[in-house]
């Protein structure tokens, strides 16, 4: 799961839209 | 986006209205070699393309109640299908055979081989044909896409039982849409479509780990993560 901390942190920022 | 909530099933309705709108390429400019300015091009438009995939994906009914794990392992496995899928639903009927990758950037079969990516455009205009003859439809494909990514065959899953249910309910939506079109067999013609997804998205997953090898073609970092997964 480290290794993939930017799709980790995407999918856990649930309430404000992905940025861009 | 003409035919917003035309579906008589809800699921397929909600994944039409939530599809994010299409993006523009950025043209990059930062080189003149032509063919590694249409590559940066085309990676850059990927990248935001898969960020709007993956706010998508969390909208998807089911996918949000999965455990986190296996909704990473989901998109991981899926992604470039599920953004192929959106390739092919736009370059269908596109003059000169192009692929329409977005609506300023429409690369035909000499610009693609200029690119390094003759292999990708055969796979992909093969694909595009397949769609082009059923006359895929903004429904169809946006619950292709949601199918494509439910079924990516992750592996091992955290929780397979939930991630069967998340697949039997987009199953369930796609041939209550096509029942209620009197198109019965065309959600089974539309699930027989998946292994040539499959394949192409393979040959796209490694044409683009070949640039990046090879023709030292810089990727985003979000990019080099979901090539890293597979």
């Amino acid at each position: 799961k480290e290794k993939h901390k930017i799709l980790h942190r995407l999918l856990q920022n649930s309430t404000s839209p992905v940025e861009l | 986006h003409a035919s917003l909530g035309s579906s008589r099933n809800k699921v397929v309705s909600h994944l039409l209205l939530t599809e994010p709108v299409p993006l523009a390429a950025n043209q990059d400019d930062s080189t003149n070699d032509s063919s590694l300015r249409t590559l940066l091009t085309l990676c850059d438009l990927l990248n935001r393309e898969l960020l709007l995939l993956i706010g998508w994906a969390k909208q998807i009914p089911g996918f949000s109640g999965l455990s986190l794990v296996d909704q990473m392992s989901l998109l991981q496995s899926g992604w470039m299908e599920a953004l192929l899928v959106g390739v092919a639903w736009r370059s269908q009927g596109a003059s000169r055979e192009e692929l329409v990758f977005a609506s300023n950037l429409q690369l035909d079969e000499a610009e693609c081989r200029a690119a390094g990516l003759a292999d990708l455009y055969e796979a992909l205009r093969h694909l595009t044909a397949r769609y082009e003859s059923m006359k895929l439809s903004a429904e169809e494909a946006a619950a292709l896409k949601a199918v494509a990514l439910a079924n990516s065959d992750a592996d091992p899953l955290d929780c397979p039982d939930a991630v069967h249910r998340f697949q039997d309910g987009l199953h369930e939506a796609l041939q209550e849409h096509e029942a209620s079109r009197r198109e019965q067999r065309r959600a089974g013609r539309l699930l027989m479509s998946l292994p040539l997804l499959r394949q192409t998205a393979d040959r796209a997953v490694h044409a683009l780990l070949r640039l990046h090898r090879q023709r030292r073609v810089p990727l985003h970092k979000l990019l080099l993560e979901m090539l890293d997964a597979k």
